[in-house]
């Protein structure tokens, strides 16, 4: 609609717009090779948008009074050594890195959504898989009544091979369905089995203290047992109970 | 004369008064130092006594046997913890010296007939401790049979 | 008196410690 045009718009009321792009602005994005990394192509793309500044400073500012073509080569030389500098510092911290973010968070967030997919498709395929298997069930429970049925009607004694899953009347499995998981029972008591090896260790060790106390003891005793006997034997009487007889 | 004599007679008498109150003084003196010795050698004796005594109790404790000196210069020795139902029965016999002062055993309760054996064996080892070891294991053996 | 305590450690002295010592050493051999 014309109204929508804006050349037909009032000054303030005109709709702004982005200025177009410089061509030598876009050929500083694509002189720069799309193989590196994304924070090094901003590094890259902040030095040679310096570069291609301070080219294009130089010719306006010869004209000037006062300029020295020299001095302002130097400083721009050397400007440009500090932000290559600081660039690369920006890198190594990881601030350059931080303007790509957002587009990562994207990528583990499409990650998540992934794994939750799969994890329904699986749920959906174990749910109809225990169906399957509870239709299964049904049909073995009706053919084991029919069997019976039959049996009794014939009045026949054969011998038919029944899976012991048959003999299941609806009361024993009921019990069976009960029955108690005695693996998670067993790994539940190998926690109080691992305390009881620390005690039975401690308790061996004490033991074996306890028994090189009792030998090194009796050894002590035996040597002082020696030493005492060898002491009293010294002063013995060669024959004390003549001696006893004949004292009066 | 008879005054002088009986004042001759006192001053003698004096005097003896005085040598016999000295020897009584002596002879208290010589007393209290006789009994403080006998008291000392006493309580020594005493002292020893129950040391002796404390391990003859000990030996006759570990050992199951009493060693009594009887009269007629005999030895008698009492074994007990022989009979398991009745550990404090005794079990016992005689020592004594012959004229050849050789050992001679007897009066044994009960009634031992390997003794004689063991007496001669004791004669000519003079092991005492094999000997009585013997009689203990005789005596269990009664018991047992 | 003093006699008669005299005549009593005699005893021990002579008869019943030597006594002992021989049953203790007796005891010792056996």
């Amino acid at each position: 609609r014309q109204s929508w045009r804006r050349a037909s718009m009032k000054d303030t009321n005109r709709r702004k717009s982005l200025a177009p792009f410089h061509q030598g602005i876009t050929e500083l994005s694509r002189s720069i090779s799309v193989d590196l990394a994304e924070n090094k192509r901003l590094g890259s793309l902040l030095l040679s948008s310096f570069q291609f500044s301070v080219q294009k400073l130089e010719p306006f500012l010869c004209g000037t009074e006062g300029f020295s073509l020299e001095n302002f080569r130097a400083k721009a030389s050397s400007l440009s050594e500090e932000l290559k500098h600081f660039v690369d510092t920006m890198e190594s911290n990881g601030t350059l890195q931080k303007c790509f973010e957002d587009s990562k968070e994207k990528i583990s967030d499409l990650s998540l959504e992934k794994s939750v997919t799969e994890m329904k498709e699986y749920i959906t395929k174990f749910s109809s898989e225990s169906e399957t298997w509870d239709q299964l069930l049904l049909h073995y429970q009706k053919e084991a009544e029919e069997i019976t049925s039959r049996a009794s009607a014939e009045s026949k004694i054969t011998e038919v091979e029944i899976e012991p899953m048959i003999y299941l009347g609806s009361s024993q499995r009921e019990v069976l369905n009960t029955k108690p998981n005695y693996q998670k029972i067993l790994q539940n008591h190998n926690r109080v089995f691992d305390y009881i090896e620390l005690v039975m260790d401690e308790l061996q060790g004490s033991m074996k203290q306890l028994s090189t106390f009792l030998d090194e003891s009796t050894q002590c005793f035996q040597k002082v047992s020696v030493q005492l006997g060898k002491r009293s034997t010294e002063q013995l009487d060669p024959s004390p109970a003549r001696k006893l007889l004949k004292l009066h | 004369d008879d005054l002088l004599k009986l004042i001759a007679e006192v001053k003698e008498k004096r005097q003896e008064l005085t040598s016999l109150s000295a020897k009584i003084q002596d002879l208290k003196e010589e007393y209290a130092k006789k009994k403080e010795i006998i008291s000392t050698a006493n309580k020594a004796n005493e002292e020893r006594l129950k040391r002796l005594q404390l391990s003859v109790d000990l030996f006759k404790d570990r050992l199951g046997l009493e060693i009594r000196k009887i009269y007629g210069d005999k030895l008698q020795f009492i074994f007990t913890n022989i009979d398991p139902k009745n550990p404090e029965r005794p079990f016992m016999f005689s020592l004594c010296l012959d004229e050849e002062k050789n050992y001679q055993v007897s009066d044994s309760a009960p009634h031992l007939e390997c003794l004689a054996d063991f007496q001669e064996k004791l004669r000519k080892t003079k092991n005492f401790s094999a000997f009585l070891a013997n009689v203990r294991k005789a005596f269990t053996a009664v018991v047992y049979n | 008196e003093l006699e008669h305590d005299e005549q009593e450690v005699d005893r021990t002295t002579t008869i019943s410690i030597p006594a002992a010592v021989y049953v203790a050493q007796l005891y010792r051999r056996i």
